[in-house]
């Protein structure tokens, strides 16, 4: 039993990396075989997973362009049962280079059907944009997991990506849905925070996920370290909170 | 004598949208025409202002299909000498339309060649890539405004967007040079911020602004009345540091 999640959001920095990141290590904490694909051209799960870029390993470029099975691309990380396929720079130009291909929006999602029932989660960290790259994703992908900052403008966006969701379900990925809504960087003591997060759980009802993650700095300090967070404070909230979120979401899953 | 700025950065959610705004407001008070292109297709520069997106206007996306002159798509906004050509959803499609055209990368540069003179500042709020849009903005532009996020991925980013500026000028656009580095989301209570500010200071130098942007709400709130910061509330911290930034241009550029 395996199932490919997409990390999506086309509005910038509303901690999709640090979802990706964090989420995908506290699962590999229960034990369960995860991998994590890092698809921004940023490579910013790659670094923030303590891999560096200029390793002379298969990326996800290489599997793009069809120089590399996904398999001969797959790195271990610190986390045990925690693996990463990193970026790289060239992804910079894939959207351009594919979109002559044929099938240009279904290459990640071939390549990934040879080893997806080696793994509990494939999670798929998407940059802040609706281009191919975040296309190949959705369509590789089960279900989508959206992290929203608790922000207007980040509010404003939800709208855009909903709808881009429909229109894939529609052309070309049937089983697409939403797996769930992240509330990021929640700062009680603003009421901004607690207006958006209202707002948004009026529109999704229980879509949205009950576990908030709240602004906390050492989730800002963990990535300079190469580590997720519970490698780098265990006693922060923000380790408390995704330690939370993958307990939430293998419970809705079925935990075996 | 007229200057066209581009503010970009791919890392998302640095504040490119919040500084555009705010700068190009800050610009207008000093009684200088000021001109703002929205050419992110989330279109948060045109709902910051308080456009709707529903409105039946010109926008950017008519001008690079060729449809529609700069001129006929400009909009007056509720701050005086403050005009500012709307973004809108079909620039999502405008990427891999603008693909198979001519000189893709320079259609923007063409039509803004016509109301130049018209404006003291001509600034264009990128997205979070670096496609065909910033692309398109990058060439036009004669300088950049980088708005950098206090924080460790922001800083890890900033090799890429200096790489890119570095390949445009030396391929398309010989007289493309960084105006200015803007630290943005500064939080003196957190050794982060501080940590960042020192690392970038140390690489760029004085073509880092004295004038640091803090973390201040009401400039998370402003937008969803759709007014810059002043308009929204002129004592906070925000309205006061923009305003001191735009001060910094004028000086830098000679006030006339
Ligand atoms: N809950 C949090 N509390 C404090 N800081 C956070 C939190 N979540 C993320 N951050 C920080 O905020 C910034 C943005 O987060 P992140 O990079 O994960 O967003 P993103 O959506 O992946 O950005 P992009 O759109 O560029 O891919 C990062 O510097 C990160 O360290
Ligand atoms: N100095 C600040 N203090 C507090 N909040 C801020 C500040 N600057 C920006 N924000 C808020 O942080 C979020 C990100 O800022 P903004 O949208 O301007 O960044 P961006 O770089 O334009 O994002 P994108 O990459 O999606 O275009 C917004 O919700 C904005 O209101
Ligand atoms: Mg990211
Ligand atoms: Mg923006």
């Amino acid at each position: 039993m395996s199932k490919i999640v997409a990390i999506a959001n086309q509005k910038g920095g509303v901690g999709k990396t640090t979802t990706a990141v964090n989420l995908a290590a506290s699962l590999a904490l229960s034990g369960e075989r995860i991998l994590l694909l890092d698809i921004d051209p940023q490579g910013n799960s790659t670094s923030g997973l303590g891999i560096s870029r200029d390793s002379p390993v298969h990326t996800l470029y290489e599997i793009l362009a069809g120089n590399s099975s996904v398999s001969d691309a797959i790195l271990d990380t610190s986390v045990d049962h925690l693996s990463i396929v990193s970026s790289s720079i060239d992804l910079l130009g894939a959207e351009i280079e594919l979109i002559a291909r044929e099938e240009r929006e279904s290459i990640l999602s071939s390549a990934l059907s040879e080893i997806r029932d080696s793994y509990r989660y494939i999670f798929i960290d998407c940059p802040p944009s609706l281009g191919l790259l975040t296309l190949n994703a959705l369509v590789a992908a089960e279900s989508v997991i959206v992290p929203v900052q608790c922000e207007y403008y980040a509010l404003e966006g939800l709208g855009l990506l909903t709808q881009t969701i429909r229109l894939i379900r529609r052309s070309f990925n049937p089983g697409l849905d939403i797996e769930g809504i992240v509330l990021t960087m929640f700062d009680t003591r603003n009421s901004l925070s607690h207006q958006v997060a209202s707002e948004i759980r009026k529109h999704f009802g229980d879509k949205v996920y009950q576990t908030v993650i709240p602004r906390n700095v050492a989730l800002g300090e963990a990535p300079s370290h190469g580590k997720p967070i519970f490698l780098y404070d265990i006693r922060s909230r923000g380790a408390e909170s995704y330690l939370s979120l993958a307990k939430e979401i293998l419970h809705e899953n079925g935990v075996r």
